[in-house]
């Protein structure tokens, strides 16, 4: 499934806080990246029917470059606002405390035009709001994200420098909010514009703790989905409900291109 | 405030995401 590229590179980076509950950070990167074609000189065991698939998830039975060996140097910039932000002062620090209202982070991303011999001329935007377990008191608690993004300029850009999404076509994965969980990660990486949403509720047992026996179990129901719009895929839709004993968990979902149903099955994280 | 700098060389995924699945 996976596939690969070779990057070398120097990144430099600082974060600081700008005031309470404002983080700032600031990102530059100089990368010259190749793509890889796979290859094998030696072989346990030769099996006629199976061979590797390319690097190029586009092309899968021929090694076509997907893009030429280039020279990439961007900035990124972002400010991280959490709204409500408390914080407790010690001697040795300021502590932030969970906060009861969400995060917004806004980021722009710059890939230089012949700057140190850049190859790209790209610019990119992207707000996001999340917040993780926002509590509902007995009916458990609630997680979301929302985000959007625009490549406002994309003369030159090659796909390692694309807006990526959290795909996943595995049955067992390690579980993240921002992943959607029916969705090929390859695919539909955008060079224009996108707008994705995800969010989950875990009701933390507020239906099994009613059953006797099962209650013991100690099980925690979920249910949740997302959403990707852009000119690559529009209206995709996933939904999915499950089990969840402390980090094992087991869900079974949906996914859907507007309303024609993809695919439907187990995730198991 | 934090300050970090990195280089190297490698292999990565196309998603740049750092993770397989």
């Amino acid at each position: 499934f996976p596939k690969f590229y070779e990057k070398t590179f120097v990144n430099l980076n600082t974060t600081r806080e700008l005031a309470s509950g404002l983080q700032g950070s600031l990102s530059l990167d100089y990368a010259r990246n190749h793509t890889l074609t796979n290859s094998s000189d030696f072989k346990f065991f030769d099996n006629k029917e199976r061979e590797f698939t390319s690097n190029n998830p586009f092309t899968p039975t021929t090694e076509t470059p997907l893009f030429p060996t280039y020279t990439s140097v961007s900035a990124t910039a972002s400010l991280t606002y959490t709204i409500g932000q408390q914080y407790i002062t010690r001697p040795d620090g300021k502590f932030y405390t969970e906060s009861k209202y969400p995060r917004i982070t806004v980021l722009y991303k710059k890939g230089f035009k012949d700057l140190l011999g850049s190859n790209v001329d790209y610019d990119f935007v992207k707000a996001e709001v999340y917040q993780d377990r926002i509590s509902l008191g007995l009916w458990g608690y609630s997680s979301f994200l929302v985000g959007a993004g625009k490549f406002i300029n994309n003369n030159q850009l090659y796909y390692p420098d694309f807006k990526h999404f959290a795909g996943n076509i595995s049955t067992i994965f390690p579980p993240n909010l921002r992943k959607f969980q029916y969705l090929d990660f390859y695919q539909f990486s955008t060079n224009q514009q996108y707008f994705e949403a995800h969010a989950e509720h875990n009701f933390a047992g507020f239906f099994l703790n009613k059953v006797p026996l099962l209650r013991k179990a100690k099980l925690e129901e979920f249910i949740g989905g997302g959403y990707l719009s852009s000119p690559e895929k529009r209206n995709y839709k996933e939904f999915y409900f499950g089990l969840q004993r402390l980090v094992l968990r087991v869900s079974y979902g949906f996914a859907y291109d507007g309303g024609r149903k993809l695919t439907q099955g187990f995730r198991i994280s | 405030a934090t300050v970090g700098a990195s280089f190297g060389n490698g292999i990565f995924d196309l998603n740049n995401l750092g993770s397989m699945t």
